[in-house]
């Protein structure tokens, strides 16, 4: 087969009752459809699968709706801690970062550390120095919130639960 | 938490994962989205990225025993990505899903949540979404 093929995913979980509108299913949808127009943009020219992963997956962290970048999960203490990786299969190249807090686009920092070091995974506050001085964009903490996660955090901290990207309704008490 | 895997037009293959965790994990606790061969993988046979409760997948390394299986026991890629999804991470502990795509172009997607948001692109042909 000479052609392409971009499989892209949202997170997993639970069925929410106040997320089965057909609006709310429409703006997954079009973001979904984002990140692959995205992807193809990348594909459809020849170019690389790495590149067109990154492409999607950077489309998905910007959008709210979707556990990663903004729109990022809270922990425990309230604050958003992200990871994220790449892996080249024809090189077997790999980059990731861990615990970073200040990376707009934590996939680019990962294809950083893969691309300008000869390390696979970079950590916490010295990730996002790394990320910052290799001019990366960075962004103010309330960037990543959105207050359907600041309220997903609230009930699992009255459940004392941890939970997945769509367990936690934010609807039901 | 969110994922790409591709196979461009010259059949390389390459994977992407992102993620802020569980919701009210504790603080500095660290998921298989960042660990290659856990949450993320890719090599010449099959890209994958995975997403769910991070820990199961780490205990299975989930990602690369999705390549392994194609590799040393010959299955194609949506009965590998089935048999780690289905079973080897709920063995380990935890549920969740991933997506992969072969060395041909071929798709292999599999969750054992009621939810996964996903999307399929392949060269012409219109692109698919679903979310559960």
């Amino acid at each position: 087969m000479s052609g392409y093929t971009l499989v892209i995913h949202g997170g997993a979980g639970a069925i929410q009752p106040e997320e089965r509108t057909p609006a709310r299913e429409a703006e997954y949808r079009a973001a979904l459809l984002a990140a692959l127009k995205a992807g193809e943009g990348v594909l459809a020219q020849g170019g690389p699968a790495l590149a067109a992963v990154i492409a999607a997956v950077r489309s998905l962290e910007d959008c709210p709706l979707f556990n990663a970048g903004r729109g990022s999960t809270f922990t425990h203490g309230g604050r958003i801690e992200m990871d994220a990786s790449v892996m080249d299969g024809a090189s077997r190249r790999a980059g990731a970062v861990a615990g970073v807090t200040r990376i707009r686009n934590p996939v680019t920092a990962a294809q950083a550390v893969m691309e300008r070091t000869p390390h696979v995974l970079l950590a916490g506050p010295a990730a996002d120095a790394f990320a910052e001085a290799e001019g990366l964009a960075m962004a103010p903490p309330e960037y990543f919130r959105t207050e359907h996660r600041w309220q997903q955090l609230q009930k699992a901290l009255t459940a004392q639960q941890v939970a997945l990207d769509h367990d936690i309704s934010t609807r039901m008490g | 938490t969110v994922g790409a895997v591709a196979r461009d037009a010259s059949g390389r293959l390459a994977a992407a994962t992102s993620t802020g965790g569980m919701t009210n994990k504790r603080d500095g606790r660290i998921g298989d989205s960042p660990l290659i061969g856990a949450g993320t993988w890719a090599d010449a046979q099959v890209a994958v990225s995975c997403t769910g409760v991070g820990e199961a997948f780490i205990r299975c390394a989930a990602a690369h025993e999705v390549s392994a299986l194609m590799r040393y026991r010959g299955m194609p890629v949506q009965q590998a990505a089935e048999e780690v999804a289905l079973r080897l991470v709920p063995e380990c502990g935890g549920g969740g899903g991933l997506i992969a795509v072969d060395a041909a172009g071929q798709p292999g997607i599999a969750f054992g949540t009621a939810r996964m948001h996903r999307g399929v692109l392949r060269a012409g042909v219109a692109p698919e979404v679903a979310i559960y």
